[in-house]
Order: C-alpha cells, then structure tokens, then sequence
C-alpha cells in the first residue's frame, strides 16, 4: 500500500495572476 | 425583497471544471502541446499550462508559441520533479515526500510557479526538523 498520506490544506494563492489588459 | 437580481454561485464549479480539463488529458482530447521531459512525452492543454507557470505563459502567449506543438526542456526539470506538477496543475493537489521535494522544487522553480515553490520550502523545512 502507499502507506497514510497526510492533506494539509493550502488556503493561500495557488498561482500566478495573468494580467489584466492593460 | 427588492435586490436588483439573483446570482446562484455553484461553488463546486472550479473543482469540477478542473476534474473535467484532467479527464480530457488523461484521454489525450484536445491536448495540444507534448511535453519531453527527461526525454518522456507529457501531453497537456496549453491553455492549462500557461495558466498555471509563469514559464509557460511567457512562451505560449507571445506569437512564438502559436505553432509548438512539441516542446523539449533541455536542462530543464527531471521527469520525477515535473510530473508531479503537472498533475498539481489538474487537480490542485501536489504530491510531495522527502525524496521527491527536491526535484519538484527544481522544477517549480524552473516552471516559475512561485506559490508552489514556497511550499515546498516550508515541506522541506517541515519534514527536516528534528
């Protein structure tokens, strides 16, 4: 088995912002 | 009473459309793009892509990009470090151990996934305390 696999939640920005159209 | 009109927000909507856009992956539909990474070929969605690394919006957005249909990393990230980020990118979840933290920060790092790169700093620091 792959043994536990503790999830800690990420509650903060995942990824870049693309910017908006100038 | 007297709102000007009703908005209904399925708050399950990102996850969902993201376990679609994975499906459509792992089912080769509409990918565009094959990625060799450690000389293994990745297939993926650029749109997906270049909305998750800065690396990738930087070379798909300009007019460079329009015709790449196969793209090579050279000294670029090993497969090990990479594969995981592209699933992260498809299902917000980023599998990390021990062994494979420093990979995937090499490669977080190269992909310029910034937010990514971060957490894996505070895995590795996490993971190395006494």
């Amino acid at each position: 088995s792959e043994g536990l696999v503790a999830t800690v939640k990420e509650a903060g920005r995942s990824i870049h912002e693309i910017p908006r159209e100038e | 009473e007297g709102a000007l009109g009703y908005v209904r927000e399925f708050t399950r909507h990102p996850s969902d459309v993201l376990g679609n856009l994975n499906e459509l992956r792992l089912r080769g539909i509409l990918t565009d793009v094959t990625l060799l990474v450690g000389g293994q070929p990745l297939r993926a969605h650029k749109a997906v892509l270049i909305a998750c690394s800065g690396f990738f919006y930087s070379i798909f957005r300009g007019r460079a990009g329009i015709g790449v249909e196969v793209l090579s990393l050279p000294g670029g990230p090993e497969a090990r470090g990479f594969a995981p980020l592209l699933d992260f990118m498809y299902t917000s979840r980023l599998r990390l151990s021990p062994a494979t933290a420093p990979a995937v920060l090499a490669a977080a790092t190269y992909l310029q996934m910034e937010h990514v790169v971060q957490a894996c700093h505070r895995f590795i620091q996490t993971s190395y305390e006494p």
